[in-house]
């Protein structure tokens, strides 16, 4: 059970790590559109 | 980070502690979580060992944190970029962005602009009792929340609206703020000025928001016998009276300018060319009259028959 219990932990840290990543994606991008505007 | 001062537009963010993918350096498309693979082929290997797990989870969630730390230094870095941009365009036109800070608040869904994905729009990730699961939880959607008030769609601002300046004389004693110009105009509101003790009418076409056409009246600080008139757009439709020389439809034209500052000199100077212009025709058709023998003739003949009617009677 403790595998178990380390094992859905793990998929929801890894979970929430590619959606984090996803944001931090958009956030570049949008962060480079407005780079953009000023050049 | 200061406005004011020259701005860092580099995203300095820290990724040579960093040891999954993530790129050195911005722009860059993909970003992704090196583990995200790895992982889940480890989940199925069931003999995987609690600790070999839980050095994996550390593993994962010191990733996890670090990603949190890059994302709030790009939060920040584009919050400050997005004011110094602010700050440019105010400096630009402070009148129109002050107009159209209303219509900004009626932006898009911006999530729908971040374009997150489903999940962490409505916020739910797996099911977990742990702690650590809310902490985080909590901490990832106060990110979102961060994330979210500070955007907005940034093309949107560079739209560029026509103006045109309609100049019109008006007496001092009429405090409406009216121009009329053929269309049917809904005040908005009004506004003083720190330029001009007379305060500024906002005006927005009648068949707004079909037509997007903005007014701003406000008499000159210079000569406050005449009404300055802003027009922003063009009118989408006709105009009530099109016929009576509307001012927007001189809109391509960047600035209409009737200069009436000096009315008084220039009606002087008006009258003058009008009186100039009637003596030199009268002179034209005088000497065209003259140089005609026939007419000569005819108005010799004319005269020398009235003076023979009167020497008669």
């Amino acid at each position: 059970s403790t595998t178990t219990a380390l094992v859905d932990e793990l998929k929801r840290v890894n979970a929430e790590n590619k959606k984090l990543s996803e944001m931090l994606t958009l956030m570049c991008d949008n962060y480079n559109v407005l780079r953009k505007q000023l050049m | 980070m200061d406005c004011s001062s020259p701005l860092d537009i580099s995203l300095n963010l820290n990724t040579n502690s960093f040891d999954s993918n993530f790129p050195a350096k911005l722009p860059k498309k993909e970003v992704k979580a090196s583990t995200s693979g790895g992982v889940e082929s480890k989940w199925l290997v069931k003999d995987k060992s609690a600790s070999e797990l839980r050095e994996e989870l550390n593993r994962v969630s010191s990733e996890n944190k670090k990603i949190k730390e890059m994302l709030a230094t790009v939060w920040e870095n584009y919050n400050a970029l997005h004011h110094h941009l602010e700050k440019l365009q105010s400096q630009k036109s402070p009148e129109i962005d002050h107009i159209e800070q209303p219509t900004k608040k009626r932006k898009q869904d911006p999530e729908e602009f971040l374009g997150f994905p489903n999940g962490l729009s409505s916020g739910k990730t797996e099911n977990s009792s742990s702690n650590q699961y809310h902490h985080h939880h909590h901490q990832q959607h106060e990110q979102k929340n961060q994330l979210l008030t500070c955007k907005r769609p940034v093309t949107d601002s560079f739209n560029k609206v026509k103006v045109s300046t309609v100049y019109v004389p008006a007496d001092s004693s009429d405090t409406s703020l009216t121009v009329k110009d053929g269309y049917q105009w809904r005040k908005y509101g009004q506004k003083v000025t720190r330029d001009n003790p007379s305060p500024r009418a906002y005006f927005r076409c009648s068949f707004a928001p079909s037509c997007p056409v903005k007014k701003k009246v406000q008499r000159s600080a210079e000569d406050p016998s005449i009404l300055v008139a802003t027009y922003e757009g063009t009118h989408n439709h006709l105009g009530p009276n099109a016929s009576e020389g509307d001012a927007t439809t001189q809109v391509g034209s960047s600035t209409v300018t009737l200069d009436m500052v000096h009315g008084g000199h220039r009606l002087a100077l008006e009258k003058n060319k009008r009186g100039t212009m009637q003596e030199v025709l009268v002179q034209q058709m005088a000497s065209s009259l003259t140089n005609d023998s026939n007419f000569t003739a005819a108005l010799a003949a004319a005269i020398t028959g009235r003076l023979m009617e009167q020497s008669r009677t």
